[in-house]
């Protein structure tokens, strides 16, 4: 997956994603596709939840699944998660649920209660960082107002690192795929520098959906994985999805 | 030159947008979901809709599992244990879940397996 809230010169912030999933789950030497993605893509749909007929949180879901991977509070905040491995992982909190452990949240929960409950950029900061979770997870969290992006990296117990935009520094987007920003990606799967090249290739003066989408249809940020694009604008309240396909050559993953 | 050879990186794209061409396949539906509606009847129109993509997806990981474990002893657990795992999870996913499983007619142990995948897959 990649994953990026950037902050426009005009102090509005977009966030994009590729949903990329179903690495190993079975490949399709003939049409060179994985089974389970290509499953996947017929599945994806846009969801509105409402309360009292008002819109409580849109997401970008696939029919079945009641968890949240991509979302937006319209006019508050906009999340999306990224799959995060570690030898510390589910399968453990997993053991830990069946013995009866059971004081963590299962992720796509964790997410889906945000969106619902929480009110505000720092109030879904603080739970994304703070509730113990069955799996490590990176969150992806867009504010409303200049500066609020972050990365959260997640263990299972502990919030390890939040990245956050910074004007200051010139850090006008955050971007994450599936490593630790502060060490080097998987060297055969390195998607972070390309994604963070095409973002300073558009620079901030021309960041916008449009170019957003753009970066997100460079390979190796779409490569056969890739199941949908999302991209939500939080001041506007709008997300749109669009299922994608990857063309011949491209990345497995 | 460089898309040719692994990681098939590109020059960064420009005008993709809106999206088009051999990248896009398709637009993608809105539905909406009634959080008023009890959590186990919430789904059902979306469900009533997708069920048989569903259940074409819910096959493959099962044909997957069987590869794995011929015997279908690793479905047969799924199918056994998990419909316990569902009433262990929170209110509302707990009830919802069901309610999915009842609108598909996929059992319950699959739709909690497709549900707690991302903890599974880390396996």
């Amino acid at each position: 997956c990649t994953s990026v809230v950037a902050e426009d010169s005009k102090g509005n912030l977009l966030h994009g994603r590729n949903l990329d999933f179903g690495l190993f789950l079975g490949w399709d030497v003939k049409n060179k596709s994985w089974t389970i993605s290509e499953k996947l893509k017929p599945l994806v749909v846009n969801l509105d939840f409402k309360k009292n007929n008002q819109t409580v949180f849109k997401s970008t879901n696939f029919a079945g699944y009641v968890g949240m991977l991509t979302g937006i509070k319209p006019h508050m905040f906009t999340l999306t998660m990224n799959e995060r491995f570690s030898l510390d992982g589910g399968y453990i909190g997993i053991l830990e649920w069946i013995l009866g452990q059971r004081d963590g949240m299962w992720m796509s929960f964790l997410t889906r209660t945000v969106l619902e409950k929480a009110n505000s950029y720092e109030e879904a900061k603080k739970l994304l960082a703070e509730t113990k979770l069955l799996a490590p997870a990176y969150f992806i969290l867009g504010g409303n107002q200049t500066g609020q992006g972050c990365i959260i990296t997640r263990s299972r117990t502990l919030s390890i690192d939040v990245l956050e935009i910074d004007p200051k520094l010139d850090r006008w987007y955050v971007l994450e795929t599936n490593y630790d920003h502060w060490k080097e990606p998987f060297f055969l799967d390195d998607r972070r520098t390309p994604a963070m090249r095409c973002m300073n290739q558009t620079t901030q003066t021309n960041i916008s959906v449009s170019t957003l989408y753009d970066m997100l249809s460079t390979k190796p940020m779409l490569n056969k994985l890739t199941t949908y694009t999302t991209l939500m604008q939080v001041s506007e309240g709008k997300l749109e999805s669009y299922i994608r396909d990857c063309p011949n050559p491209c990345m497995p993953w | 030159v460089s898309q040719f050879v692994p990681p098939f990186t590109e020059d960064c794209r420009t005008d993709m947008y809106p999206p088009s061409g051999p990248t896009f396949r398709g637009a993608v539906r809105w539905y909406t979901v009634d959080l008023d509606l009890p959590p186990s009847k919430r789904w059902a129109p979306l469900i009533a809709e997708r069920k048989n993509d569903l259940v074409s997806m819910i096959q493959a990981i099962k044909d997957m599992a069987n590869a794995f474990v011929p015997s279908g002893r690793l479905i047969e657990l799924v199918d056994i244990a998990l419909p316990l795992m569902a009433d262990t999870l929170p209110s509302p996913f707990s009830e919802e879940i069901k309610g999915i499983a009842d609108a598909s007619g996929v059992p319950l142990g699959e739709v909690v397996l497709f549900n707690i995948f991302y903890e599974v897959f880390t396996v």
